[in-house]
């Protein structure tokens, strides 16, 4: 798990 | 949000930015890969789709709707606008090569094998090699016009800012995406020659030319 529920990076 | 991201960001605004003004300006889009343009339509509007069911930020949503409808545009400006402008026999990149590998790639590699995340993760690989095609131009032409390379600068510096971003991430919030970080990583590498030549050369006030 990467501990992002989404992605907020651009 | 930390500094490194939002300058990030900023750059890669700056980069579009930049694009566009040169585009514009000498009404032309010599010495710009038609083929990383498109490229970057995909990354984009790949990536940007969760646009429509997710929703982060004021900020995270201009951006998003800024980078799919700049990158069409530009692709409008050299299809269509300054079409004759625009020479295909130097861009022989063959960007399929860099398509297939990257569906195979978000196959294996992510964080859960839906749709939009498979997708996700397309976006992230093809992002890590779309400038190949334009610095293989750069390399097959061995000259650039000074504005072009001020847009790779840009571009890289975007990438290159992620870096320090994640470093901070990790300490601050705990957080790595290692997917995100691994292609970064490749795709900031891939500009470091280019940087080298941009310091060396375009900064001091000479032409971006390459040894023959």
């Amino acid at each position: 798990e990467h501990g992002h529920e989404h992605h907020d990076e651009l | 949000m930390n500094l490194f991201r939002l300058f990030g960001d900023l750059s890669h605004l700056a980069s579009i930015l930049i694009l566009l003004h040169k585009i514009q300006t000498t009404r032309s889009c010599r010495g710009i890969s038609f083929k990383t343009q498109a490229l970057y339509v995909t990354v984009f509007v790949a990536r940007y789709l969760d646009l429509f069911y997710d929703w982060v930020s004021l900020y995270n949503f201009s951006m998003k709707v800024f980078f799919i409808s700049s990158s069409i545009y530009i692709l409008y400006l050299m299809k269509v606008r300054f079409r004759p402008t625009h020479d295909p026999s130097i861009d022989t990149f063959r960007a399929e090569y860099l398509v297939g590998p990257c569906v195979v790639l978000a196959l294996i590699f992510n964080y859960k094998f839906t749709f939009p995340e498979v997708l996700w993760s397309f976006s992230i690989f093809l992002e890590s090699v779309a400038i190949l095609p334009q610095l293989f131009m750069l390399q097959r032409t061995g000259e650039a016009e000074t504005i072009t390379t001020h847009y790779l600068a840009a571009l890289g510096a975007y990438r290159a800012l992620y870096i320090p971003n994640w470093i901070y991430r990790y300490f601050s919030e705990g957080v790595v995406d290692p997917i995100a970080v691994i292609a970064g990583l490749v795709q900031t590498a891939l500009y470091v020659d280019f940087f080298y030549v941009y310091f060396t050369k375009v900064l001091q006030g000479q032409k971006f030319e390459l040894p023959a």
